[in-house]
C-alpha cells in the first residue's frame, strides 16, 4: 500500500518535472528542483481532495462511476477553467 | 423577522460597523482569480480609492502551522496547505540536490506515467 | 500544474528572476 502510493507519487513528480520544463521552455525561465517538488506534492494533494469530491458528486447523482460531468463539478468555481474543460471534455468525446 | 435588518438593527450597523466615506478603508475586496495558463490575461485593475485589496499572501510566514481552532477543525484542504508550506520552508535551504526527489525516485516506475 | 508553474514563472520575473524558487512560488501558492 506504502509502495503503491509512493509510485503514484514519483510518477506524479515525474510529470510534474515535464510540464514545469515546458513552461520554462516557453518562458525562458528556470525551475530549481525544490520548486518542482513543491508543485508535485501540491499536486498529489490536490488529487488527493478531487478524488473525494469525484466519488461524492457521482454518489450524489446516485451513480457508481465518476463521468465527465464530476469532473466539470470540480471546475465549477471558475468560468474560464470550467470553459477549458468543457471544451476539452467535447474534444475527447469527438 | 423578514431576513432584513430591523430599523434599530440599521441604525446600529451603520453607527458601529459600516465603513463609510469617513474611514480611511471605505471597503475591502479579495483578488481576482484569474488564470494566466489559460490565456486570460486580465488587466491588473487600478485599486479604486479607499478600497483595501486583500492579501492571501501577506501572512504566508503565519501559515506553516495550523492556528488555534474554536469549534471547527481546519479542512483537509487547509492541512494539505500547510504541509506544503513546511516542506516549502524545509526545502529553502537546499542548494542543488532536493530531499524530495531523493525519496521518490527509487519508486519511479516509467509504466506508471505512462 | 501548468497554472502554478506560470504563476511562479511571472512571481519570478516580477522580482527581476531568471529562476523560479520555492520563495516565487510560496507568495502564488495561497491564491493558487
Amino acid at each position: 500500500q506504502f509502495s503503491h502510493r509512493q509510485r503514484l507519487k514519483a510518477a506524479v513528480h515525474y510529470a510534474v518535472g515535464r510540464l514545469c520544463s515546458e513552461v520554462a521552455l516557453d518562458k525562458q525561465v528556470q525551475f530549481n528542483k525544490q520548486t518542482v517538488a513543491a508543485i508535485a506534492e501540491v499536486t498529489f494533494r490536490q488529487c488527493e481532495n478531487f478524488a473525494k469530491d469525484l466519488e461524492m458528486f457521482a454518489r450524489h447523482a446516485k451513480r457508481s462511476t465518476v463521468t465527465t460531468e464530476d469532473v466539470k463539478l470540480l471546475a465549477r468555481r471558475s468560468n474560464s477553467l470550467l470553459k477549458y474543460i468543457t471544451e476539452k471534455n467535447e474534444e475527447i468525446a469527438q | 423577522k423578514d431576513g432584513f435588518l430591523s430599523e434599530e438593527e440599521f441604525n446600529l450597523w451603520k453607527r458601529l460597523y459600516r465603513l463609510g466615506d469617513g474611514d480611511q478603508v471605505k471597503g475591502v475586496v479579495l483578488p481576482e482569480p484569474h488564470f494566466p495558463s489559460l490565456q486570460e490575461d486580465a488587466m491588473p485593475k487600478e485599486p479604486t480609492a479607499g478600497i483595501r485589496q486583500l492579501s492571501l499572501s501577506e501572512w504566508r510566514l503565519w501559515q506553516d502551522h495550523p492556528l488555534p481552532t474554536h469549534q471547527v477543525d481546519h479542512s483537509d484542504r487547509c492541512h494539505h496547505f500547510i504541509s506544503v508550506m513546511q516542506m516549502i520552508e524545509e526545502m529553502r535551504q537546499e542548494e542543488d540536490e532536493c530531499s524530495y526527489e531523493r525519496k521518490i525516485k527509487p519508486f519511479l516506475r516509467m509504466e506508471d506515467v505512462r | 500544474v501548468v497554472e502554478a508553474a506560470v504563476r511562479g514563472v511571472q512571481q519570478a520575473q516580477a522580482e527581476d528572476l531568471d529562476i523560479v524558487d520555492v520563495d516565487q512560488l510560496e507568495k502564488v501558492l495561497p491564491q493558487l
